[in-house]
This record gives structure tokens, sequence and C-alpha cells, in this order.
């Protein structure tokens, strides 16, 4: 892609593998690539370049405000949504024990109604993080629980409230549909709630992950974004492209199964790691 | 899409004169443009790329009155051919009951897979098909399979893995014991996701393939997977073996270039597609459907 003969294009074109098979995708690569055409001839080496593109890079991804210390509302309301499979379910549970580590009262929500054995699964995060869940039977309306879940943690006055849904594709446009009200939902027992909408993104996904963050933020305005599975070998590079053109900050990072493997978002650190 | 970006590229060149070699890379360029788009593996696109610029560079395309729609003609041959050769049937001959261990990354829908598979071989094979929770760390999986075994229905069995205790292998011995004296002819072991790079799970991986022995090791992967297709079908092909490959999830919008990197790294069957959540939504893999999904 960049013709052949200079040194300088060699290092081009390593550059431009280790961004395209990290997921950053073509159009975000080539830019970030065309912004190293202005470096001095000194800094046209692949120590300069890599040096280039690391600020480059960080600089499309938001800034990830440091957690506060008390919550800004209470009950603070978390809304998770995503595509099938992506650990919705199982970030929850970290989150909430993030919460209870805090010394926060944190209520779950079994939203979703739909999966096999979905609501057993986020009973189990529920005695893990020990935490109280609000459910009803499989097959049951969503917004019904969710209506429930809400009332129940006005009424108790828990400190969070963490809402699972069940996974679906973002080209479904019934189950879109359906999630909008959810949402509603949320927001008629308390205005203004949800306070976050985390779509949950995992690291292994291609450029579909832009088309399903664009869908998402359209349908229920996400506010931030969770990359799962980057204890794998896959980079998440779409996250780039997430954050540079819808403005969706990464918040959270998965990195493995168990309860404690959940980290807040270290920009820096996930540039080193992508260029590495 | 790719027509409208080569007959752009042919649009120019025809402005300028007759079709040169370097006219002809301008196109490959684009050609390869959607191909990274669709999540096709950058070194996989690559020596697709020369297999299209070696016939595109003979007479077909320098002669053709339509150039572009030669090239892309080329373009959907050469990838038809590709994923064409992926094409296959799931082979269950031999002993009696067959076995299928289904493997694979987190999430990618190998316990739903498990059910449709089942649900599968008893309507479409008649086969009775014996359902096996191996899965004895994600919370609830072990329920999520029984459930799924109930929605089968009639003629599916399902092993009762405790909730607690046991291990994979022992399990899978019992199991398909059991089967065997039941009659099933086919055992179905539902494994946990595990990443491909983890050693010790890819090695308790192995000790149930040896105590079993499976007849058929599919691969299931998600029909949304990027770049990392190839690490991981590598990771799964040396670390356990492959002996055919499931796409999940494809009934979204991802273009599914991973069909192709995993096709080029394990050059196994594609068996199935997962098409939905229910358990009727598994469809035979249609190579031509792939390949124009792939080039949009
Ligand atoms: N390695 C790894 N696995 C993860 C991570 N997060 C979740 N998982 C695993 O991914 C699989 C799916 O997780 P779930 O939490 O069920 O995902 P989900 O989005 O709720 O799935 P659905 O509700 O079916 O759409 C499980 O096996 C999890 O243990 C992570 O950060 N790293
Ligand atoms: N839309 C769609 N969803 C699917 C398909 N196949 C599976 N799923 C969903 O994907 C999610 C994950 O499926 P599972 O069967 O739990 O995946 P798994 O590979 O067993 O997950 P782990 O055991 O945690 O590794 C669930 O929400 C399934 O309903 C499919 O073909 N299409
Ligand atoms: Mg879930
Ligand atoms: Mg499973």
């Amino acid at each position: 892609a960049f013709g052949r003969g200079s040194a300088r294009d060699a290092d081009l074109e390593a550059l431009e593998e280790v961004l395209i098979e990290g997921d950053v995708g073509v159009r975000a690569t080539q830019d970030l690539l065309a912004g190293l055409r202005g470096l001095p001839a000194e800094q046209r080496n692949a120590a300069g370049m890599t040096r280039a593109l690391r600020s480059r890079m960080r600089a499309l991804l938001a800034d990830v405000p440091p957690e506060t210390a008390s919550l800004p509302k209470t009950p603070w309301v978390v809304l998770v949504v995503g595509v099938n499979g992506v650990g919705k379910t199982t970030t929850i549970g970290k989150l909430a024990a993030r919460h209870r580590a805090a010394g926060r009262s944190v209520l779950l929500v079994a939203g979703d109604t739909f999966r096999a054995a979905a609501i057993e699964q986020l009973g189990v995060w529920a005695e893990r993080a020990d935490c109280q869940i609000v459910k009803q039977g499989p097959g049951s309306d969503p917004s019904s629980v969710v209506f429930d879940g809400m009332s129940a943690a006005v009424a108790r006055g828990v400190d969070v409230v963490l809402i699972d849904t069940a996974g679906r594709l973002h080209t479904k446009v019934n189950l879109m549909e359906e999630l909008k009200k959810v949402r509603r939902v949320v927001d008629r027992v308390l205005p203004g709630a949800p306070h976050e909408v985390l779509l949950v993104v995992d690291a292994t996904t291609g450029q579909n992950a832009v088309s399903q963050a664009r869908t998402f933020a359209g349908a229920v305005d996400v506010t931030g974004v969770i990359l799962t599975k980057l204890d794998g070998s896959a980079r998440g590079g779409v996250v780039v492209a997430i954050s540079h053109e819808l403005g969706l900050p990464v918040r959270y990072v998965g990195v493995g199964e168990s309860v404690a493997d959940l980290q807040p978002f270290d920009p820096d650190a996930y540039v080193d790691a992508l260029l590495a | 899409s790719l027509s409208d970006k080569l007959e752009g590229v042919f649009r120019r060149i025809r402005g300028t004169g007759k079709l040169t070699e370097a006219n002809i890379e301008e196109a490959m360029r684009d050609v390869r443009m959607a191909l990274l788009e669709a999540d096709v593996h950058f070194q996989v696109t690559k020596s697709f790329i020369e297999k299209v610029r070696e016939r595109a560079l003979g007479q077909e395309v320098l002669r053709a009155l339509s150039p572009e729609q030669h090239l892309i003609k080329i373009v959907h041959e050469e990838l038809v051919g590709v994923m064409g050769g992926a094409a296959g049937k799931l082979e269950l001959s031999g002993d009696v009951p067959a076995v299928i261990m289904l493997v694979g990354l987190q999430g990618s829908g190998k316990t739903t897979t498990a059910a449709k598979l089942a649900k599968h071989l008893l309507d479409a094979r008649k086969r009775r098909p014996y359902l096996v929770p191996l899965d004895l760390s994600r919370p609830a999986a072990i329920q999520q399979l029984k459930t799924l075994a109930a929605q089968v229905g009639e003629g599916c069995g399902v092993y009762d893995t405790p909730d607690q205790g046991g291990n994979p292998v022992q399990i899978a011995r019992d199991a398909v014991t059991k089967a065997r004296n039941a009659g099933f002819e086919t055992v179905i072991l539902d494994t946990a996701g595990r990443l491909a790079i983890d050693e010790k799970l890819m090695g308790e991986l192995r000790s149930v393939r040896d105590a079993v022995k499976p007849r058929q090791t599919i691969f299931v992967a998600d029909a949304m997977t990027g770049q990392d297709a190839v690490a991981v079908a590598k990771g799964f092909r040396d670390g356990v073996g492959i002996d055919g490959v499931v796409l999940s999830k494809m009934e979204g919008d991802a273009r599914g270039g991973a069909a192709l990197s995993i096709y080029a790294t394990v050059q196994k069957p594609l068996l199935f597609v997962g098409v939905g959540e229910k358990l009727d939504a598994l469809e035979i893999f249609h190579p031509d459907r792939v390949a124009s999904r792939i080039l949009g």
C-alpha cells in the first residue's frame, strides 16, 4: 500500500499490519498513518514513527474520568447492553463486586428473561458479590422485571442498580424496540435514570463493533463502553473508531472470567499493548 | 460496495487510455480494502490478492469490455472457489455412539449450537442425540444445556452433570458409557469456552479428547470475529485439532470475513452456520452466499 523501496515505506507497512491486525480498521489506520507523513526526516524511523503513532492514537481515545469516591446520585442506575455472548452478565457481576468493595449496597435486575438459565447465571453472581437481585420467571416481560427492580431499588434505598439485558443483534428491530422500552421504563420510575448505559464489546470483534456501537447508541443513548476478553490475543482496536467517531469513551476492560477481572480503562497501557 | 469502487477505478482508467498493470494495481488496492473492511485477516487477504492479481493480469481483464465487471467476477469466483472447498457434510460414520466435541472461545455459541445440532440430528438424520454439559466453571452453564435439552424434546438425552465436583474427563467417559448403554447414536460434548492461549485449559481439552476419542471436534466461532480469527483458529487447530467449523450469529450484519480467515487456517469443512437464538436456527453453509456477503 505504500509502494516499494524505501526503508521508511517498510516501516509504514509494518505499522499498517500491526494496526490492521489489531482490528483498528482500514480507514482509521489510513488516517493514523497519513498523519506520519509530516514527520521530520530524523524521526522517520521505526522508533520515531511508533512514538508519533502512539501519541496520535492516544489522542483519539477519550480520557477516562476517575471513579468518584461518592456517587453523583442514588440510586445510581446502570443499564448494560450489547450483542450476544460478549460478557454482559459476567461484567455486571464484576461491577457489583467493585461497588460492594466500595461499601455500597447493590441491586441486580435480571432483565434477560429469554435465554436459557440467564436468570440463574445472574443469581450466582448476586451470591458471589453479596448483593440483592430482582427477578421474575423465565419468559416474563423484561420491562415488567425492570419496573419491579427499579421500584424495589427506590423503595429500599439501594446505592447502585445494575440492569442485565438479553444479548441482541443490533439488526433486530423488534429487539432494539424492546430495549428502548426498557430504558423508558427505567426513566419513568426514576426520572433521569439510567445514569449510565454501558455497551459491552468483545475484544475479538471486528469492524461490526462500530456498527453495533452506532445502532445501540442511536437507540438507547450509550454513555460508555466496556471492552471484554482483553486477556486473549485480540486487541479490540475497534474502540479507537468507536471512541473517535462516536465519542464513546471506554470505561472498563474485562481481563478474565473471575469476579476481580475488571480494570478501569488505561488508554496509555492500551495503546502500548496494541502497538507492541 | 466493491462493484461501485471498481467502477470508479475503471472509469478513470478508461479515460486515460488502455489498461495496464499499474491500473490493475489500483483496482487490487480497492479489492484489498474491501476484504480488510470485511474482517478478512491481513495475511489471508495478501495471499488472496496475489491469486486474483495473477488472473487479473491475464488477458481476460486487460481486454475485457467491462473490466470492473470482469474483475468482480474473478474475485467472486476465487472467493467461492476457496470457500466452496469449505462446504462439507458432518461425517458421523464409524463407532456408535459417534462423539462430537464442541470447542471455542468464551461466548462463541457452543452451548446453543450443541442443542441446535441435537435437534438437527434428531429431525434431519434420525440420530438420537445425548447432550453432555462439560462446562463446570461458568455459572449455570450446566443448567443452560439441561434447559435447552428439554427444549429439543423427545428423543434427546442429557447427562446429569452434577453442579459441584467432578471433572470433565471423568464426566465425558461416564456420559459416553451411559449413552452407549442407552442406545444413543450421537454424543455431543459441550465444553467450557477458553482462550486458545490458555495452556492449562487447552491441555484439559486434549485430555477429554484422548479419553473419548471424538469422531468430530467442531470449532464454534462467532461470525463477527475480526483479525483474531487466525490466531484463535491456529491455537485450537494445533492445541486440540479441528475436524469442522460452525460459524454462529451469521444472521446479523457482520461481513463474515472470519469465514475465509478460519478456512484458510484450518482447511476443514465449514459445516453449519447459526442464524438465530432458537434451536431451529441452524443452516447448511452456503459458500456463494458468504462470498457475496464478504464482498459487500
Ligand atoms: N476470558 C474472558 N472471558 C470473559 C470475559 N468476560 C466474560 N467472559 C466469558 O464470556 C462468556 C460469556 O459471558 P456472559 O456474561 O454470559 O455474556 P453475555 O453478554 O451476558 O451473554 P448473553 O447474555 O448470552 O448475550 C462467559 O464464558 C464468560 O465467562 C473476559 O473479560 N475475559
Ligand atoms: N443471534 C444469535 N445468537 C446466537 C447464535 N448462537 C448463539 N447465540 C447466542 O449467543 C450467546 C452465547 O451463546 P452460548 O451458547 O452461551 O455460547 P458459549 O460458547 O456456550 O459460551 P461459553 O460457554 O460461555 O463459552 C447466547 O445469547 C446465545 O443465545 C446465533 O446463531 N445467532
Ligand atoms: Mg447475559
Ligand atoms: Mg457454553
